[in-house]
């Protein structure tokens, strides 16, 4: 089972166009196996961007250095993953 | 083990396994005879049955409904969903007065996991899974974006050629099974008027066109439908939803399902987006199954009761 283990999934909010294609271009960059799970869209629309453990400090660095914004959507995603699980377990049981 | 004996006693307020759907489906087909009765458009490139659900009190070939969900994997609100209106429909036929005129006239057809693949995978390999399964020759990555690999503006820009991407269109329109099989069955039946395909989660109704910016020849009413259908959905819990094309409303997307089927004729085509409304995602807390499904519900008793009225 592929475990998400130190994965945060971010929200960023893109302020300006410049913004907006920056992260635009950055969906198509499939090395950083970033997920978007809210595409980017239009000028102040939440993205919401699941980053695995080895690229998240990398992404953090670049988006500060453009000066995009970011949040913490989930801190730790396999934590809530385990909690689903949990749950599903118990209910089974 | 706590098998559920009959769908009254199915959890509906948890997510659940392919098997456990699968054997609600059968379920529900047993206890309703004479209303529910269950087709199998195709098979999943893993071999799984394609099942559909039809909601039928006779006639020959009658207009028809279709709702789809779980053609994105991870996106179980929407499989769960899918379930729920199942035992909606056999609940209120008969007592609600709309879904019983509609089903006096027409039939429903639903499909609750329509990448079964996909789903089963997100339960026992990577919750995170969206596309389908089939691997993609030359590329160590796996599967195609079953909404990207439609013939309708299939290729053109809004969809990767990358088979790594997430949004992969595939190596040509209709290559996925489970995207044939709905094309198979759409084309065969000829008298399909709405066509509802369910996503997650940004909260958002959308019709054609994807792929292009141009107006469809129905967009206004198209518009105010989705204003209704929102707007009945809103009544319930206040969860608010934006509208429009797909185009104009989220980003360029060639090549997906309700472009196709608009193209085919069916002028009620619609994709919906159902909830987060906080900070889950695709990890939707179990317990907003059921206030998403009963939301939902409400647009889609819109959309429905408005093919109904207005024949074409």
């Amino acid at each position: 089972k592929e475990l998400f283990k130190g994965h945060q999934v971010l929200q960023i909010i893109p302020k300006n166009d410049a913004q907006l294609a920056f992260l635009k271009d950055l969906e198509d960059v499939l090395e950083f196996e970033l997920d978007f799970w809210k595409g980017v869209t239009a000028v102040s629309c939440p993205v919401h961007v699941r980053a695995p453990f080895q690229f998240l400090q990398l992404l953090k660095r670049i988006l500060k250095r453009k000066d995009i914004s970011y949040v913490p959507m989930i801190d730790d995603l396999q934590a809530v993953l385990d909690e689903e699980q949990k749950e599903i377990e118990l209910f089974a049981r | 083990s706590l098998k559920p004996k009959n769908t009254d006693s199915f959890n509906y307020s948890r997510y659940h396994k392919l098997s456990e759907i699968y054997s609600f489906q059968d379920m529900l087909v047993a206890e309703n005879p004479n209303l529910v009765s269950k087709i199998v458009i195709g098979q999943s490139y893993e071999a799984r049955p394609l099942s559909v659900l039809k909601f039928s009190t006779g006639g020959t070939n009658r207009r028809a409904i279709w709702i789809d969900t779980g053609i994105h994997a991870r996106e179980w609100i929407t499989q769960a969903s899918g379930i729920w209106f199942a035992k909606k429909i056999v609940k209120d036929y008969g007592s609600d007065p709309a879904l019983t005129d509609i089903l006096n006239n027409m039939d429903i057809f639903l499909e609750t996991v329509t990448n079964p693949d996909g789903y089963d995978y997100t339960q026992n390999s990577n919750r995170m899974w969206r596309k389908t399964r089939k691997p993609n020759p030359g590329s160590s990555c796996v599967g195609v974006d079953p909404n990207r690999n439609w013939d309708s503006g299939f290729g053109e820009p809004g969809a990767s050629s990358n088979p790594c991407s997430e949004t992969y269109r595939g190596p040509s329109a209709h290559s996925e099974s489970e995207v044939k099989a709905i094309v198979d069955f759409v084309v065969a039946h000829k008298n399909i008027k709405a066509f509802v395909t369910i996503h997650s989660y940004s909260q958002m109704l959308l019709y054609p066109f994807g792929y292009t910016s141009a107006p469809s020849k129905d967009e206004a009413e198209l518009h105010s439908l989705a204003q209704k259908a929102i707007t009945d959905l809103a009544s319930l819990y206040g969860t608010r939803y934006t509208y429009g094309s797909i185009i104009d409303t989220i980003y360029q997307a060639s090549g997906n399902t309700v472009d196709w089927t608009y193209e085919q004729g069916i002028k009620y085509s619609y994709t919906f987006e159902l909830r987060d409304t906080g900070f889950h995602g695709f990890l939707l807390p179990a317990k907003q199954i059921v206030p998403t499904a009963e939301e939902t519900w409400l647009a889609l008793m819109a959309i429905m009761s408005h093919t109904f009225k207005n024949p074409y």
